[in-house]
């Protein structure tokens, strides 16, 4: 049973440790503020208010037990640093650190932070991404190159069959699912949105105006699938 | 052609538009601070310096005509709402707007944000799925309850055909891709590792431990694989 210890609750170590537990897993939430402790006991199994650039605090509550720790100190860099060295000597497995800019990244990983987390960067880009092409649904990426994209089908696509429109010949892409909201009435009476998904599409299925489809492919092919397709 | 301005130019906005201007997107970067507006000249088609809290200003640079504002103002969340009021006043369509946290997520919607981001919480939320799966290395919700999971396989099913396994009628989980990562020496000579995708995966293809799947399916269904699969 892994366990973790998250130092630091601001928004995103609070987060962190919050969703730890819903997860199920064992979680030590650690902050000097006695507040912010008091404020995470009802939803994490540990929580502890300590100073984590202090050698013998840490040392108290046995902290090399702890598989992951995350410290999500976002302003307090230097105490982020100062953690990041007392816990690999105190020989913490894994520490991933929050860092506040790529400097700051650079910093923490020579000082010996297994993974450093830029999180303004990587929202910027995810956000970014979303928006410069609002047909991609959901823009995963996969691996090297691949995604995974959930797109509105072009007017040209709208009731013909699959194997009709060819995409894996012409665009190289992978058809991974039909997907398409349907309003149900629930038990309370109310109208709720549901999406359907038809996860294994045949070559006779045929897509309505109504339906999203789940492609897979390269970058290159899902840009020429949305342009030309 | 859309057009996009984003306000603010701290970690996060100039993130957001440097990405928006390299996937070939119309941006306007805007910063009080005329530093931020000179570092981020060479990056991006139009950068000005001006305060978003001022109706003149606002009008001055013509922002109506710009379809989507983001307003990456995290610390200054007043002049965030004061800048999203004037936004739709002046007939801005969309604007998006990052939130501190969720009391300024609410009142940002009240006062007519379109959309809201809590990139802490959504960060957190996001390491802590990570951090609880590892077998689960990319993990991505398509719809809901729906999710694309790339997982090492079982020891049990290393060397078994894809038939064999029943993924599909056990688990009720369908394989999107195998994908194997391999050694390469490129031109100059270097061993780079690159990532080969069969995602086009057949009945009598076997898994090599070497390799990973990617499958989509429910939480549930894929909870269930990954414990008793
Ligand atoms: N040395 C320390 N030991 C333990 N906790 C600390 C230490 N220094 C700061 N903290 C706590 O870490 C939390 C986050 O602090 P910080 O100022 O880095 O927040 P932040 O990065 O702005 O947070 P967020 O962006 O996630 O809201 C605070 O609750 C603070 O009490
Ligand atoms: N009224 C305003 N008009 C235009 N720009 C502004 C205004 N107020 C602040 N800014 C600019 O917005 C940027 C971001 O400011 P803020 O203090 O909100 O940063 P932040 O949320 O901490 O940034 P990040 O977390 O992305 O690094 C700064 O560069 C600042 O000059």
């Amino acid at each position: 049973m892994k366990q973790f210890a998250v130092i630091g609750l601001g928004s995103f170590g609070r987060k962190v440790a919050i969703t730890l537990g819903e997860k199920g897993a064992e979680v030590l939430a650690i902050d000097k503020n006695i507040t912010k402790v008091e404020d995470i006991k009802d939803k994490v199994v540990h929580a502890v208010a300590l100073d984590s650039t202090s050698l013998d605090e840490l040392k108290s509550i046995g902290i090399t037990d702890i598989d992951t720790v995350i410290i999500a100190l976002g302003e307090q860099q230097e105490a982020a640093i100062l953690t990041t060295v007392l816990l690999k000597n105190l020989g913490v497995g894994e520490v991933i650190a929050r860092a506040m800019n790529s400097l700051y990244a650079q910093i923490l990983r020579m000082v010996g932070a297994d993974k450093v987390i830029l999180i303004e960067e990587q929202m910027g880009e995810q956000l970014a991404k979303t928006l410069v092409a609002p047909q991609i649904i959901e823009n995963v990426p996969l691996a090297s190159g691949h995604l995974l994209v959930e797109i509105k089908p072009k007017k040209e696509f709208i009731g013909k069959k699959l194997s009709d429109l060819h995409l894996r010949s012409r665009y190289g892409v992978n058809i991974v699912a039909i997907q398409k909201k349907v309003e149900e009435i629930n038990d309370e009476g109310e109208v709720t949105i549901r999406t359907k998904v038809n996860d294994l599409p045949g070559p006779d299925d045929k897509i309505s105006d109504d339906e999203t489809l789940l492609v897979v492919g390269s970058e290159e092919e899902i840009e020429r699938l949305i342009k030309e397709g």
